[in-house]
């Protein structure tokens, strides 16, 4: 079934878990 | 000039509507014996024309060969799609960014495991929905007074952000989770129902159920 | 014309290289009290335009405004840097989306531990390693051939995967680990002495020792 093929798609899983911690990285530099 | 890629690829989308837009003649190869995703593309000859062996991958009869699903897309279009004025094309280029920075991840994590491709985790399933209300809100408030993303008529920034929220609104965003975003159904449906993309994805069926994931 | 980010935004130097090269003014509000960042851009004034709040974002002096630093770049540079031909183009698309899907999770998997941005993990750290290594393979193997990533100078390919290598080249390619890398280094070297990265990354020095993670 075609929706096999896309469990090899490349995704950033946790990128919302990098994207916080720079975030708050920055704001706590900036702060 | 030819397409490779496994059926079904949502990011092969992007570049078959463009095409539907330019004019240009694309032959899709997906299946076997032209092409056995994980095979073919682990080939040396397929990876001496596209080193990271990704699909989607471009080959035009030039010999001129493009990966990255976003660059072909761009190749395949014309330049109404790709944004006539140096405003209009930074837009498109910030809704095709955003389309994969903050929409791809998310709706992967939740989609995947409504089709039994990914283990189901609660936490990040709830945040994920979180996100998807995020990115529809930021979307509907745009749309609240635009037809379409970027300028009056469809360009790569509308190809792109419908077709990374295909299976979202296909598999998850049922009435009551999307009905707070008339602004994006408006334009999902109004784009899905251009004949040009019509001519790629077929009837799209949205949601009527919320799938669950898939034990 | 204004760019709105924290200070040593590697996002942010994209678009101001981009700039050295078209001559583009730019002036960069990162500091209190012009830009606070976590602060300035939540506030209502901010999300009018700029409705994700993420930084980089600017604002031209006709009130053009764009986020994505892809897309701010793109804006701010010149048609030489966007690729001056249709095939240039797509292959500059190619390089910033294989930037953006391949570069960025594993350096910021290997780099933020080293920096207390996020916490240590063995086991991704490792798997970013070896990512890192295909990554630099693929683009030695494609610049064993080229001065720079698409055709014969510079372009938005080279300004935007020479900004995402720069934390790996600062804080983990020691030389044991980046000397198999050959043609990448002599690029990377070659690309942030052009005049135009010196006058924003200033000196840019090359690590030395494998920066540990910082407990």
């Amino acid at each position: 079934m075609a929706v096999n093929f896309l469990m090899h798609d490349k995704v950033w899983f946790d990128k919302f878990k990098y994207d916080d911690a720079e975030r708050k990285y920055y704001e706590h530099m900036n702060g | 000039q030819t397409l490779y890629t496994y059926p079904e690829n949502w990011r092969a989308f992007k570049a078959l509507i463009a095409a539907q837009y330019s004019g240009a003649k694309i032959k899709v190869l997906s299946t076997p014996p032209q092409f056995h995703f994980g095979q073919t593309n682990k080939t040396p000859e397929f990876l001496k024309k596209f080193p990271v062996g990704k699909v989607p991958a471009f080959e035009g009869d030039d010999g001129f060969c493009v990966f990255e699903s976003n660059a072909i897309a761009h190749y395949v279009g014309n330049d109404e799609l790709r944004g006539s004025t140096k405003e209009a094309a930074a837009q498109i280029i910030q809704w095709v960014s955003f389309a994969d920075s903050d929409i791809v991840p998310p709706a992967s994590t939740w989609v995947f495991p409504t089709l039994g491709i990914m283990h189901y985790n609660k936490q990040a399933t709830e945040y994920a929905k979180e996100e998807v209300k995020r990115i529809l809100g930021v979307l509907d408030s745009h749309l609240k007074t635009r037809t379409f993303l970027v300028g009056e008529r469809v360009t790569l920034a509308d190809i792109t952000v419908v077709c990374t929220l295909l299976w979202l609104y296909k598999q998850v965003l049922e009435p009551s989770f999307r009905q707070p975003y008339d602004n994006v159904n408006r334009w999902f449906v109004t784009c899905i129902n251009q004949p040009q993309f019509k001519a790629v994805l077929g009837e799209v069926k949205l949601c009527e159920k919320m799938a669950q994931f898939d034990a």
